[in-house]
């Protein structure tokens, strides 16, 4: 399936 | 048609069960090669990441891929109607409608339950998750996941301050692992030395550490993945004060449960 971004860039957003 | 088939009702049973109390939607993804779930906690805090391969599955059969997001409660509850013996099967039509139909087969009751489930929105995943590197952690601890649920268990006692979450305070330092929580009344700690492979060689705990680091997280995350543990004898917990920390229990070279946490700032 198509991912919706990365990881770590989730866990910098937050 | 895509029918994925199996017969593992009652690890999903337990799997359900521990992540619906954190999670309210997962992103199911079934292929040939097995299934990846991914969920993402309300305040975003924490990511779950479940990866089982295809012979994970006493019987595991699966043509085309399947991806849709799912309420974890809704299937909890499902999942305890069914006998633990069951043979699931999961329908989706081609057409991709926004169903998908669970069944649970009971071969020696003669009975069939069938639940149909409304796809979800899955709340930001399915994300690419990198293998993790160990070496990136300050420290790695693993131990027996009875001895993990223990100590969870202890701080839960014990860490209700009333008011506000329950945290608790994880220190790796001197080859010890120390666990602190405190309560409206008092305080609970814990603290874990490394284990002498010798007397227990089953049930080591095994401290690696390249500098001291003390993290807080929010105990219910811990409670959470300590019911996830028991798919597996023993937890490994990566901790870093510059990543998200990594709880994970491998499930017999077959697959991994594993929980991204970020821990609190102050």
């Amino acid at each position: 399936g198509s991912k919706q971004g990365s990881i770590m860039s989730f866990f910098k957003k937050v | 048609m895509l029918e994925p088939r199996l017969v593992q009702t009652t690890f999903f049973k337990n799997v359900l069960e521990a992540l619906s109390d954190l999670f309210i939607e997962a992103h199911f993804e079934f292929s040939r090669t097995g299934l990846e779930l991914q969920a993402i906690d309300t305040s975003r805090v924490a990511l779950v990441a479940l990866v089982l391969r295809a012979e994970a599955f006493n019987h595991y059969l699966c043509d085309r891929g399947l991806s849709m997001g799912l309420n974890l409660a809704d299937m909890a509850k499902a999942f305890r109607c069914a006998n633990n013996d069951d043979i699931i099967t999961i329908k989706a039509e081609e057409d991709w409608t926004d169903t998908v139909t669970f069944t649970f087969e009971s071969p020696e009751d003669g009975e069939i339950l069938e639940f149909d489930f409304d796809f979800v929105g899955s709340n930001g995943v399915p994300l690419e998750i990198p293998e993790y590197q160990e070496s990136e952690y300050q420290a790695i601890v693993r131990m027996p996941s009875a001895k993990f649920m223990r100590i969870c268990k202890k701080l839960s006692s014990f860490g209700d301050s009333g008011d506000r979450d329950p945290v608790v305070i994880i220190s790796v330092y001197k080859e010890r692992v120390r666990s602190f929580a405190r309560g409206k009344t008092g305080t609970s700690t814990t603290v874990c030395l490394q284990t002498q492979t010798v007397d227990k060689p089953k049930e080591p705990t095994l401290i690696e550490m390249k500098e001291e680091v003390s993290l807080i997280f929010d105990l219910k995350y811990m409670n959470s993945f300590s019911k996830a543990s028991t798919l597996s004898d023993q937890v490994t917990i990566n901790l870093s004060s510059e990543l998200p920390a990594v709880f994970e229990c491998k499930i017999a070279e077959l697959g991994y449960i594993r929980y991204y946490i970020s821990p609190r700032k102050e």
